[in-house]
């Protein structure tokens, strides 16, 4: 099963 | 103070149903340049980016420099069914206002007001940059919600196979497997065209529930433009009224990665 990835992960908080 | 004006309120009632059931709490941040808004929901996989442009609104008015405004989702979408298709919606905030004033009007014979109380919303923003993406694939709303809804019932991953010539919507689930090929089709009626732009082929798989999720935003707009990636999330964009220069609403969801 694929596992979700979350989009913490691409991007940064500004 | 913050006043918008928007003769065609539907175009508002259509976001925050494309939006509810996504966030629970959103900030409008309005500017002199209109309205922003940037949601994730609670898990961190998908996130709501909003822009009305000024164009949109018949009038508008925003005399700070920015103004934040917590709405609670759940009331802002009760306060909605007030408004009928045809009413026009004008907002309203006073600069240090604890509320936002909703007056829906349909000529001068019915006239409805509700003041919705203004929520004070911790909110982490972040920053998305401005994407090329590898594939670009713009088809008509009503097929990206058939595609996700008739998927939706083999299985919770869909796979989005991108290349040159078309694109390939797969699903693989208990049951068995079955896929949807959409040839790229420029030249027919312009409510039919699929236009499949590929400058490297790009395979990705994507929770079913987040893509049918998003699809509740179609009613604002014909046409519905995927952006593809192999290295970052998917972006599923509706131009309000299929005009880019009145704004927006995007969603982005993070892809699932095979083991």
């Amino acid at each position: 099963t694929p596992i979700q990835n979350n989009l913490d992960e691409f991007y940064t908080l500004v | 103070m913050f006043e918008a004006v928007l003769s065609n309120g539907s175009t508002l009632k259509k976001i925050f149903e494309g939006i509810k059931d996504l966030c629970t709490d959103v900030n409008f941040d309005v500017s002199s340049e209109g309205i922003k808004l940037q949601a994730m929901d609670s898990s961190h996989v998908s996130l709501v980016s909003l822009e009305l442009h000024t164009d949109v609104f018949e009038q508008f008015r925003c005399d700070r420099d920015s103004m934040t405004l917590g709405l609670n989702m759940k009331s802002v979408t009760q306060i909605f069914k007030i408004c009928g298709n045809d009413d026009s919606v004008t907002m309203r905030a006073e600069d240090e206002g604890e509320t936002l004033e909703f007056t829906f009007e349909k000529g001068e014979d019915r006239v409805s007001t509700f003041e919705l109380k203004l929520m004070d919303i911790d909110s982490e923003h972040l920053g998305i940059p401005d994407t090329e993406y590898q594939c670009n694939v713009k088809l008509p709303c009503s097929e990206y919600q058939r595609i996700c809804r008739d998927m939706a019932g083999f299985g919770d991953n869909m796979t989005i196979d991108c290349q040159k010539g078309g694109v390939t919507f797969s699903v693989d689930g208990e049951v068995g497997k079955g896929k949807i090929f959409l040839k790229h089709q420029p030249n027919v009626e312009e409510k039919h065209k699929v236009i499949v732009t590929v400058k490297e082929g790009v395979e990705l798989d994507f929770a079913l529930r987040y893509l049918n999720n998003f699809a509740k935003a179609a009613p604002l707009s014909d046409h519905v433009q995927l952006g593809l990636n192999s290295d970052t999330p998917l972006s599923v964009r509706f131009d309000i009224e299929d005009k880019a220069t009145l704004g927006s609403l995007k969603f982005f969801l993070a892809p699932k990665i095979k083991e």
